[in-house]
Order: C-alpha cells, then sequence, then structure tokens
C-alpha cells in the first residue's frame, strides 16, 4: 500500500488555531481543538473511542476500528503504526510511539483499546 | 515556515449528520 507521512506531525511544525494563534505541533493541548472548533463556522469535535487494534506488520499499519460520535457509529480505518492521534487528556498517541518518534520526533504515548481521540465532523447545516 | 491549520491533523471519521 502507498504509505502516507503528513509533514505537519515533523516536531516543531507551525499549527494554527481558529483564533489564529499559532502553535507547536508538540505543545497542543486538548483546548485547542475544542476551543478551535467552538469558533470554527463549520465543523465540531466527535469523541471516538478506539474499540480495535489490529496490527498489520507486514504492511507497517494497523486497522483500527472506532466508535464516533453521538450516533455511536461503527468506522474502521487503516493507519501506519507511527500515525498521531490526539486523545483527549492524554495528547498525541500512536500504536507504535517508537516508529513516531523516529518518523516525527514526535512524543507519543501508546494508542489503546478505550482511549478516546479527537476526531471532526461537519455542523449539521441548519 | 509553512503553517499548517489546527484542523489537518485529527481525522475527519464520519461524514455530516445523523446515518
Amino acid at each position: 500500500p502507498q504509505l502516507h507521512y503528513p509533514p505537519h506531525f515533523m516536531k516543531g511544525s507551525i499549527i494554527q488555531l481558529s483564533n489564529g494563534e499559532l502553535k507547536r505541533v508538540e505543545d497542543l493541548q486538548t483546548d485547542d481543538f475544542v476551543q478551535s472548533a467552538e469558533i470554527s463556522s463549520d465543523l465540531k469535535i466527535d469523541s471516538s473511542t478506539v474499540v480495535k487494534i489490529e496490527f498489520n506488520p507486514d504492511h507497517s499499519t494497523a486497522i483500527l476500528g472506532f466508535v464516533v460520535g453521538e450516533h455511536k457509529v461503527q468506522v474502521t480505518v487503516e493507519a501506519t503504526l507511527e500515525h498521531p492521534f490526539f486523545v483527549f487528556g492524554q495528547g498525541w498517541s500512536s500504536c507504535e510511539p517508537d516508529r513516531s518518534l523516529h518518523r516525527y520526533g514526535l512524543d507519543c504515548q501508546k494508542l489503546s483499546v478505550g482511549d478516546v481521540c479527537i476526531s471532526l465532523t461537519h455542523k449539521d447545516v441548519q | 515556515v509553512p503553517v499548517f491549520p489546527w484542523h489537518a491533523l485529527v481525522p475527519f471519521l464520519t461524514n455530516t449528520g445523523p446515518p
């Protein structure tokens, strides 16, 4: 598979919040995402609970199962082992923190079943 | 120096509205 390593996870990357404030990716906090979504006119935050992590070492990926948002939608995604997800109150977390550190220089916690991640959806357009 | 928007860092896992 064609694996994708987004540059914005590289330690030191500059991230702009909704209020215009600039922060380094490694310094982001839960509130930064929550407040940015509140200011945003069309995006809102969903809580996505990790319910499954299936390692796929041949591809350097993992199959992740999430239960997403108030409607508990079941979603399955394939992500690289080093891909950082932002866990409420915990920060950046991945399936293989050592690989995240090596790839991005970004300190990550170990992502585990039961962790609640920040994801986005579009606000209901009235 | 590139500046990335905050919403690029977290995934969109569902589309809008209830199923």
